[in-house]
């Protein structure tokens, strides 16, 4: 039964095991958790390693000896600059407080995505399935063009960036620093596990002296976890020398109907009890941001009446109907949302509005010795209305396939938000701009891309 | 009972296989071949499409040209199941006559069918 056993195998299903458990690069030639694969946790999910054969060389860490002689954090930039003999690395990021972006995240932070056309039968050609594999063994997630770690161009062309992209905008010198640590399903029940792996693998790395500033955030923000638990969102920006976390607490939709349904006492509980854990771990000067839940309400206002692309050939199949499939089958990634029964609707969106409060009150009260705490709210009514005044649709917002989670559209537009408001009430979080990043591109290009 | 992701997948493919089956005006047999030769060889996802039809594509070929939909093919095929007690979860509008019916007329068709001396669990 289990061919793990066999003992030509048992190699390499441990492999395959610490890859799917701890969300690491399957190919990783050095073990520093940096790939030059694409899939496979390769750099789809985080920073293209520059040597796959040097271990202490991998985006985000902190350089050696200003990089004269090679490029150990992958950013591109090394090398001495023959007028001055000064390291461009010094002379362009030094003091420049250069940092990546780390998601710990579940289906949406890592943008799960079916692409329609896989299920169009009138559009279905030889075409189709051409990124199949890809998607495949990439977990049907798409993190290279997801909110927060996109590198590639939106395949929607929609102009916004991710956050990564925006870090990279604003500081050349944080090239490639980006990790999508994000699984599908992830949520509060095995969050702490989740940080716990992610916090030993990343944070303490940070905390030696290699590890670069890394704006890290974790984002559970749909997990609608059927045992009623909850997602959260978390975002630690580290520094060299300084650990900034924002907790994006995006809780969850983890709400069961009202038997199961996440109570303020019990989220109040596990949100302490994770801000203690990353409290003890993270070095001083954090920030945490505590994100608000939004109103799942526009699912079912936005899409109910549609036909699902199952539907769209005979009018036989909406939105509704497939809603009330999966909740039948209890496989539901939504079930206090996704559902016919506006009572559970407005039950599930009133207790989303107490577990929000439930934040605020945390942000307001709550002071650590690790970091500072803020709320901010998921206002998905902010981007819908955005969306409508370039003359977009609601349901644009969505994946067409599984009728539930932010399409490509929708993570970029929150990205942006996020951004903005980011920048705007907490500059210092995301550092300065760099006032060297037209020198950069003049003598590295693109430093080599992603 | 059945995986809910199973019978989803399984409702979700014998869709595709009668909706290209529609598009095309062709038979559910030359529907099945066409949406395997769309698939790529990478990660032997074209071999394993054609083993699949192989193994349950005389089945899905006799229900679906008695004009069975994808909820009742999945049900008979037993990648969807109806526990004792438990509601009848079904993705397409139900079909006129009782569903128990419909069931049954559509066992008979498969009856022989060498697919079903397994339990579904492989």
């Amino acid at each position: 039964a289990d061919i793990c056993v066999l003992p030509f195998l048992a190699k390499i299903c441990q492999k395959i095991k610490r890859t799917i458990t701890n969300s690491v690069p399957f190919r990783d030639v050095d073990s520093d958790n940096y790939s030059v694969s694409p899939t496979l946790r390769g750099y789809h999910w985080r920073g293209r390693d520059c040597n796959d054969s040097d271990e202490m060389a991998y985006p985000g860490r902190r350089p050696d000896r200003w990089d004269e002689h090679r490029d150990s954090n992958c950013n591109g930039i090394w090398g001495v600059d023959p007028k001055d003999g000064i390291p461009y690395e010094k002379k362009f990021c030094e003091g420049s407080e250069p940092r990546g972006i780390v998601l710990l995240g579940d289906s949406a932070g890592a943008h799960f995505h079916i692409p329609p056309e896989w299920i169009t039968a009138s559009q279905m050609s030889l075409k189709s399935f051409f990124n199949l594999p890809t998607a495949l063994t990439d977990e049907l997630d798409w993190p290279q063009l997801s909110g927060a770690t996109g590198f590639l161009n939106a395949t929607s062309g929609i102009k916004e960036n991710s956050i990564y992209l925006h870090l990279r905008k604003r500081n050349r010198c944080n090239h490639r620093d980006y990790q999508n640590i994000s699984k599908n399903g992830a949520s509060s029940q095995n969050l702490e596990t989740f940080i716990e792996r992610y916090v030993e693998e990343v944070v303490l790395e940070a905390g030696i002296p290699t590890h670069c500033p890394t704006f890290t955030f974790l984002n559970f923000t749909v997990q609608c976890d059927p045992s009623g638990g909850r997602g959260f969102g978390m975002c630690m920006h580290l520094c060299c020398n300084l650990v900034r976390s924002f907790l994006f607490l995006l809780t969850n939709r983890g709400i069961d109907p009202v038997p199961k349904m996440t109570t303020p006492e019990q989220f109040y509980s596990k949100v302490m009890e994770t801000l203690k854990y990353l409290n003890a771990r993270l070095p001083k000067g954090s920030h945490v941001i505590l994100y608000g839940l939004p109103d799942g309400t526009f699912l079912w206002d936005h899409l109910h009446s549609r036909y699902h692309p199952l539907g769209q050939l005979n009018g036989d199949v909406t939105y509704g109907q497939l809603y009330a499939f999966l909740s039948c089958l209890q496989v539901s990634p939504c079930h206090g949302w996704m559902t016919a029964n506006e009572t559970l609707r407005t039950l599930t969106s009133q207790r989303a509005a107490q577990l929000s409060n439930t934040l605020k009150k945390i942000a307001t009260s709550q002071k650590f010795t690790s970091f500072r705490l803020y709320y901010v709210d998921f206002d998905f009514q902010e981007i819908i209305r955005k969306w409508q005044k370039r003359g977009g649709q609601p349901w644009q917002l969505l994946e067409p396939v599984d009728g539930f989670h932010p399409n490509e559209v929708a993570l970029l537009l929150l990205a942006d938000n996020l951004w903005d408001k980011v920048r705007l009430q907490w500059p210092q979080v995301l550092g300065k701009e760099n006032p060297f990043n037209a020198q950069i591109e003049q003598v590295f290009g693109d430093q080599g891309g992603h | 009972p059945s995986n809910g992701h199973t019978c989803v997948g399984c409702v979700l493919v014998v869709s595709v296989i009668k909706q290209l089956a529609q598009v095309h005006n062709s038979t559910v047999q030359a529907s099945m071949e066409r949406l395997c030769s769309y698939l790529p060889e990478k990660l032997f996802l074209k071999a394993t499409c054609y083993l699949v039809v192989r193994t349950f594509g005389p089945d899905i070929i006799k229900l679906l040209s008695a004009d069975m939909n994808a909820d009742v093919v999945c049900h008979t095929l037993e990648f969807c199941h109806q526990g004792p007690g438990q509601a009848l979860c079904h993705l397409y509008p139900l079909p006129k006559e009782a569903w128990k019916v419909t069931l049954e007329k559509a066992r008979q068709i498969v009856k022989k069918s060498p697919t079903l001396k397994h339990p579904r669990g492989g």
